[in-house]
């Protein structure tokens, strides 16, 4: 099942900002 | 610390120089592989077997039909107002002349619309273009369709200024087309200096007559595959970050700009991320194009396949326009979908590559793109890669194992970590 969305919250992104600062 | 150890293994630890050197075992070892040749198929199944022997997982060829056009022995010669023989390549799909050649009387134009300018001119004639090089996109318009607005115009064949920013005299091919209800004349490229050389003749009232002979033909379309090549996603491998280049060339240098650099970085984010043992939540899928240099033919066969995963595909990436130190990624795509592209490339901070730029483009994976899947490609020193591509010059030789170096950190880590992230980029 396909979960892209086709726009994320500002709270969502914050989450998503930090996903991906946890690669580096 | 995932993109820093991603950087460090491509840049500084034991996968130095790999891209670099595999590409160089193939080509040297096979050459330019055009479109339907022996060549082709051959680098296929090196890579076949290169990928398997990699460790790769769900290693596949997908079998497509693609086109086959051959060049044969090509000539132009200058005949008035002096004798000169000039160095030519005959574009893609263009016909052959008689074996006698083509002899006839040049009129030399700088643009269409100066053409039609003087249509009543063109009757009979070999139309010469010179048109200036603005970009590659706008200017490629000459090589695709010079042959046609000639033709319409009853002329008997058309030679291109090489879209070229810059030229030692090296003629550049390419694909051109052909059009249903125009006669077909052949087209062939000619070098940025003939091509001036011979509007300067013009411009001081000299009469210009050409003998141009073409072997080139064009075959049924032959068979080859899409290579394929998987690292599969660890919770949700149905979803899918493509990272592409295309294994065709033209049948000129060794084609190793074009792409084997593009094919080679992908294959090479791949065996970095498996060297380091992480398996991304999506599946990673490699795919390496055939009958790109067609108009992306082998690549369209793939989209009708799969289209109906669409839903699937979080990012689409190929690297096609050079190898070299990027200046950052391409991206196409929402807002949003931008403003976590932009997060993405801030991991590659250590190596000061991290800008988002916009038109994420590539022939193979414009198919997806228009259907709103984010594409990707990298954005590199284009005034180089104009300059060899498509030429004699596309050769090892222009390539730099540590720029690859750098290309290959910056794709794997935007591939894995697109690839690894809890949600597939947004769309708008």
């Amino acid at each position: 099942k396909a979960i892209y969305r086709n726009d994320v919250s500002q709270s969502a992104f914050q989450e998503i900002k930090e996903e991906i600062a946890s690669y580096g | 610390d995932v993109a820093k150890a991603i950087i460090n293994h491509a840049v500084y630890g034991k996968a130095q120089n790999r891209s670099y050197e595999r590409l160089a075992l193939l080509v040297y070892a096979v050459g330019p592989r055009l479109s339907g040749s022996k060549n082709l198929e051959k680098a296929i199944q090196i890579m076949y077997q290169n990928l398997r022997e990699d460790g790769l997982e769900n290693v596949h060829l997908e079998p497509v039909k693609i086109p086959h056009w051959e060049r044969g022995e090509e000539s132009a010669v200058m005949l008035e107002p002096r004798i000169q023989k000039m160095a030519i390549l005959g574009l893609g799909s263009s016909i052959g002349t008689p074996p006698e050649g083509i002899t006839a009387e040049v009129l030399v134009v700088t643009s269409f619309d100066e053409l039609q300018r003087r249509a009543p001119e063109a009757r009979g004639k070999i139309v010469v273009y010179n048109q200036p090089y603005v970009n590659y996109s706008s200017t490629v318009l000459y090589r695709v369709r010079g042959a046609v607005e000639a033709a319409r115009l009853g002329a008997v064949a058309s030679l291109i200024r090489s879209v070229t920013p810059f030229s030692i005299y090296s003629p550049h091919t390419g694909i051109q087309e052909y059009q249903d209800g125009v006669p077909k004349i052949p087209t062939a490229c000619i070098t940025v200096e003939d091509a001036e050389m011979m509007s300067g003749m013009a411009s001081y009232g000299a009469r210009i007559i050409i003998q141009l002979k073409m072997g080139a033909k064009s075959y049924p379309d032959a068979d080859s595959f899409n290579t394929v090549a998987e690292i599969i996603g660890s919770k949700y491998p149905e979803q899918v970050v493509l990272v592409s280049g295309h294994l065709d060339s033209w049948d000129v240098g060794q084609g190793a700009m074009d792409d084997g650099g593009g094919a080679f970085i992908s294959w090479e984010a791949l065996s970095l991320i498996k060297d380091l043992g992480l398996r991304p939540k999506r599946t990673l899928r490699l795919v390496l194009w055939t009958g790109e240099e067609q108009g992306g033919v082998g690549a369209f066969q793939y989209y009708q396949l799969h289209k109906a995963n669409i839903s699937n595909y979080s990012l689409v990436m190929e690297s096609d326009s050079g190898t070299f130190l990027p200046s950052g990624l391409q991206f196409t795509g929402s807002d949003k979908a931008r403003a976590i592209m932009e997060e993405v490339m801030r991991l590659l901070q250590p190596i000061n590559i991290t800008q988002v730029f916009r038109n994420g483009e590539g022939t193979d994976i414009n198919y997806w793109i228009q259907d709103g899947v984010p594409g990707a490609s990298l954005l590199d020193d284009l005034y180089k890669y104009f300059s060899f591509h498509h030429s004699h010059g596309d050769t090892m030789t222009v390539m730099d194992p540590k720029e690859m170096n750098v290309a290959a950190a910056l794709w794997a880590v935007v591939s894995y970590v697109v690839a690894d992230m809890e949600e597939m980029l947004p769309r708008s």
